[in-house]
């Protein structure tokens, strides 16, 4: 038997938007530390990770390892039928080839249950190592967003160099060129505003604008978001989820052939 | 030109 029961949809709502315009599927693998899921996107180029630790549920049980394999957009569908602040509780038998979802409303008046088909899905899982990066950035998710939005219009690719100075985004093509750069905030009133640079050794890398347009849709998730890079490995932009865990999504660097 | 690997030739599988 698996339960998890979160108190307010929306959490749920927002990380399905942040990875449903990457993937079409996926598999949640459940145990007792939580809810994983791990899936590249159809081109391969992009890898999302998302991590939901159990003891941050208002109910969580699961008795035996699971591994379900959902349609992110059939479970988009269903969740837009919660009302932001129902409860939502999401169950399955062990073995079973069908999840439900059933969402609360606060006055405990209205009970709805959507009851999805599981997948069968051949995913290859990959082993991530901790790895130490020569560059860390941690700066407002708006912020970002706004940086990819905007040099997306000049560019396919964007550059993100970073030094101790700061970190400057910059894009070029036919229109002309854009640069952004942002300095490290000197003095931190409140810390969701805040550019913060751990830096070992500078880095320059190329990205594409694509992609990392695609990850902002997380940025409803967190204020903040966290840039990690090293030369020549894949970029990693993590957004933390309140106290429920982390999206993180990682993105191959494009390189000289 | 410039162009990008799998994503999964950066890890290993597993």
């Amino acid at each position: 038997m698996f339960e998890a029961r979160l108190m307010n949809a929306t959490i749920l709502k927002k990380i399905l938007d942040a990875v449903k315009d990457l993937l079409n599927e996926g598999t949640f693998d459940c145990s007792d530390s939580g809810i994983q899921l791990q899936a590249m996107d159809n081109s391969h180029v992009s890898l999302v990770s998302l991590t939901l630790r159990s003891d941050s549920f208002d109910k969580f049980r699961c008795d035996r390892n699971l591994s379900m394999g959902m349609n992110l957009g059939t479970m988009a569908k269903i969740l837009k039928c919660a009302n932001n602040d129902d409860t939502v509780t999401i169950k399955a038998q062990d073995n079973a080839d069908t999840v439900t979802f059933m969402f609360e409303s606060q006055n405990h008046e209205k009970v709805s249950d959507y009851e999805m088909k599981l997948m069968n899905l051949d995913q290859e899982h990959l082993g991530i190592p901790d790895t130490d990066y020569s560059c860390v950035v941690r700066m407002p998710s708006m912020e970002f967003a706004r940086i990819c939005r905007d040099l997306a219009q000049f560019s396919e690719s964007m550059v993100i160099c970073c030094t101790k100075e700061g970190v400057k985004f910059s894009a070029s093509g036919d229109l002309g060129s854009a640069n952004v750069k942002l300095a490290q905030t000197s003095n931190v009133d409140k810390e969701e505003e805040a550019v913060i640079i751990e830096m070992q050794e500078p880095v320059t890398l190329t990205f594409a604008c694509r992609y990392l347009n695609a990850f902002t849709k997380a940025t409803p998730l967190c204020n903040q978001v966290q840039l990690s890079m090293s030369a020549d490995v894949p970029l990693v932009v993590e957004y933390r989820i309140s106290d429920l865990g982390h999206i993180r999504y990682y993105l191959a660097p494009k390189i000289e052939e | 030109i410039k162009n990008q690997k799998g994503i999964n030739t950066y890890f290993t599988a597993g």
